[in-house]
């Protein structure tokens, strides 16, 4: 009597955590641009036996974008899941895998993000500020002025802007742009870049040192600038992601400045 | 007539009362939710 087939796999089974634990590792480890995403509900969970100890797997995945940045080296599970107040954003994954003697290897993935409604936010939070787009022209003004400022007072290296992560947008009580964008270290110190910021280059990949800020611009009741900026050092590329694909690494052209 | 009793018989099978307290199982997918839903 053929063997019964075994019972379909359970959303929330060890064997479906595990598969989604290597999708997201994955996931993070090929994404380019923004912040590493946390698993928060496996939707679906399909098996198709292939023969002994071979599985194609396909998952269904609810993702939220946590507070680290995708250069960041700390460890997902050491990154907090943005909360809802400060406008959550989503991420839905289809993932192909394939389960060969007990070893996940991913062999597709298609995801799509999006940051929580508006309506949501405010039926919750009033006074919550909301995420404005990237080209919005104040969160512009706001990154240009941060990332001068900040490089109008380094000892250190003279950073160029990688890319813009998140920006929000707050008008009452106070007028307030706050932003966080990935920056990388240049060939530059502040001083040279004062002289010539044309020759300032992002450091080869060897050296590369990449970084993130934050920043904060209050306009109104009175103008206020804070910026932080913070460089992770020089990572090691892992093996099998060679530094200039590295998530998070958008090149923008070379001297394109932040003017 | 066999057809009619074996559906019989079985509609009775299904009636057999469960235990009380039985909660069924919860659905295999989608699974638990780590952090919020949005």
């Amino acid at each position: 009597v053929p063997a019964a087939p075994s019972a379909p796999l359970g959303c929330d089974d060890p064997e479906s955590e595990a598969a989604a634990e290597a999708a997201v590792n994955y996931i993070n480890g090929h994404s380019h641009h923004g912040y590493k995403f946390a698993l928060n509900r496996i939707e679906d969970i399909r098996v198709v036996p292939q023969g002994p100890n071979n599985d194609i797997m396909f998952l269904e995945l609810d993702l939220l974008e946590t507070t680290c940045p995708i250069l960041s080296p700390t460890p997902l599970a050491n990154c907090s899941v943005r909360s809802f107040a400060e406008h959550a954003v989503e991420g839905d994954c289809d993932v192909k895998l394939q389960k060969l003697d007990g070893t996940f290897s991913v062999l597709a993935s298609k995801c799509h993000s999006h940051a929580d409604s508006a309506e949501d936010i405010v039926k919750i939070c009033p006074d919550c500020p909301l995420l404005v787009s990237l080209n919005n022209t104040e969160v512009l003004e706001t990154v240009s002025a941060a990332l001068n400022d900040y490089n109008s007072k380094t000892t250190d290296s003279y950073l160029r802007l990688l890319e813009i992560g998140r920006a929000k947008i707050q008008f009452h009580p106070a007028h307030v742009v706050v932003t966080e964008f990935a920056v990388g270290a240049t060939n530059c110190t502040a001083e040279q870049a004062k002289a010539n910021v044309e020759a300032c280059q992002l450091l080869p990949e060897d050296q590369s040192n990449f970084g993130f800020c934050t920043a904060t611009m209050v306009k109104r009741p009175s103008q206020d600038l804070k910026v932080d900026c913070q460089l992770y050092g020089h990572q090691v590329p892992a093996p099998d992601i060679p530094l200039l694909s590295r998530p998070g690494v958008t090149y923008i052209h070379p001297g394109h400045d932040t003017s | 007539s066999v057809a009619k009793r074996a559906v019989a018989e079985a509609a009775q099978h299904d009636k057999v009362p469960r235990p009380v307290g039985f909660v069924p199982p919860p659905p295999p997918c989608p699974g638990k939710i780590r952090h919020f839903d949005i």
